[in-house]
């Protein structure tokens, strides 16, 4: 494990809260002055009564939003563009939606258990449409329980940057590079816990997480395969393309 | 390179 001072360990913690804060797509100002509006039963079978098509197709240009911004979260962490061109990518292809599921949890009501979508506050029936009602609620749960951690916003990013810099990704050239950077992010995250006096239960908790995103993600790419088999044709013409580069 | 057109051309763009 990389030997840290702990002045580097404070500079690693602002570079990549900054880096959080300047790519989290909203603000917590913005978040707080949200109406925390929810869809009204109307609205919910609007969406419900969307073809399939049309639903998966919305839902992949909102993800690609906030892919977008996890690229340029990744873009500024300390390193990542040191990485080889292929790994920035490979990191990136494996680990930009997992992050999009971390965030998530910013933008959630446990309460009402409902997450910030398409300009309101919407429940898992809002996605019935998608016909992936496993996953939608896989999803939800995670958000709800990512929620009860309460992290703060430097946690969030630093656990965020953690999940991206997965050193045990397939089909890395410099492996070792980047689980340097990823021990570095983890003592990072740690010393973060540790000066917030987090009970020692978190950083566990967190591991568990890691394991549950990629359940989750690898649950998306066998759904969107089963769409794709079904139509072609839409992914194809529909689709944002970043979205199909990194899901294709 | 060519499968990653869109990435690479994020990744490319400049921070700022």
């Amino acid at each position: 494990s990389p030997t840290v001072s702990l002045a580097e360990l404070d500079h690693l913690v602002q570079i990549i809260s900054k880096s959080h804060l300047e790519t989290c797509q909203y603000l917590r100002e913005e978040l707080q002055q949200m109406s925390r509006q929810n869809f009204q039963q109307d609205e919910v079978e609007s969406y419900q009564s969307k073809p399939r098509e049309a639903m998966w197709q919305l839902c992949a240009v909102k993800i690609t939003e906030a892919i977008q911004y996890v690229v340029e979260f990744a873009k500024r962490i300390d390193g990542f563009m040191d990485l080889c061109q292929n790994d920035q990518i490979v990191l990136l292809k494996a680990g930009s939606l997992e992050v999009v599921f971390v965030r998530m949890c910013r933008v959630f009501d446990s309460q009402s258990n409902s997450v910030y979508f398409d300009g309101k506050f919407a429940g898992p029936d809002v996605f019935k449409g998608l016909g992936c009602d496993d996953l939608i609620s896989s999803v939800f749960d995670f958000a709800k329980s990512m929620c009860s951690l309460h992290l703060t916003e430097d946690e969030l990013a630093l656990f965020s940057a953690f999940v991206l810099l997965s050193a045990d990704r397939s089909w890395l050239q410099e492996k070792l590079q980047v689980e340097k950077l990823q021990q570095k992010t983890q003592l990072a995250l740690q010393h973060v816990l540790q000066k917030n006096q987090r009970e020692h239960g978190v950083l566990s908790k967190l591991r568990c997480k890691v394991s549950a995103l990629r359940s989750l993600c690898s649950r998306h790419t066998e759904k969107l395969s089963a769409f794709r088999a079904v139509y072609p044709d839409i992914v194809q013409t529909h689709f944002p393309p970043l979205y199909k580069e990194l899901f294709g | 390179k060519e499968k990653h057109k869109i990435l690479h051309q994020l990744l490319q763009n400049s921070t700022s």
